[in-house]
């Protein structure tokens, strides 16, 4: 464990928190794409496997367990508790594009073919686009309640953070995970433009409004 | 040493 990891996985924790405060104090869910909530559980779910196999700390225990849970409840506020205030008409990114090329990656690059290499593969493939039906659905509205930029913030810095982490563990333990790292890039370059408009706006007190 | 049998990141 080095700093690097360990705010991720902090920044990680708070964006979950973030949003579970989003939903619970504005009682609703609006402006959360469904989509790229329920695309989280199987990425908890498929990465997490090893939980029953694998004992790492109860760091990392307790994490895997509090992201499956948590994840899970967020879809349960917005399918059953506030469903009313889900919209799917603007939540039209479709899954299908992510999963389908994220499967074939994961047949192709994994570390093992069993079934909990490929899996592992999957969700790290799919977590790397799994923010895209979440973005896509901010570009139709064109706006955002500030906390739910905060929330994106955390999701996207978490990854981010993973970055030095890697080259952290490159030097000090000649460590390399190169699906993670490339998956990490991607992932991180898809917050680019979010990144940008939260710097210069929401963080400067400003509404986060996309230009016509 | 590579990522094979080794996953201790979240």
């Amino acid at each position: 464990m080095n700093i690097f990891r360990f705010l991720g996985d902090l920044s990680h924790l708070a964006s979950i928190f973030i949003l579970i405060h989003k939903i619970q104090t504005t009682r609703s869910c609006r402006g959360i794409s469904f989509k790229t909530q329920a695309v989280y559980v199987a990425v908890f779910v498929t990465r997490y496997l090893d939980l029953f196999t694998t004992f790492v700390s109860v760091y990392n225990t307790s994490m895997k367990i509090f992201f499956i849970a948590s994840s899970c409840y967020i879809l349960y506020l917005m399918k059953v508790r506030f469903r009313p205030t889900n919209d799917p008409s603007i939540d039209t990114f479709r899954v299908e594009y992510l999963v389908g090329p994220c499967a074939v990656l994961a047949l192709i690059f994994n570390y093992g073919y069993s079934v909990t290499e490929v899996l592992w593969s999957l969700s790290i493939f799919l977590e790397s686009v799994a923010i895209l039906p979440q973005l896509f659905m901010l570009q139709r509205t064109g706006e955002a309640e500030t906390i739910t930029t905060h929330y994106l913030a955390a999701l996207g810095a978490y990854r981010a953070l993973y970055i030095p982490n890697w080259i952290y563990r490159y030097f000090s333990e000649g460590y390399v995970d190169p699906i993670s790292v490339t998956a990490g890039l991607v992932q991180t370059g898809l917050y680019l433009d979010f990144f940008y408009v939260y710097f210069t706006k929401v963080l400067q007190g400003q509404k986060f409004e996309l230009p016509a | 040493e590579t990522a094979e049998g080794k996953k201790d990141e979240l």
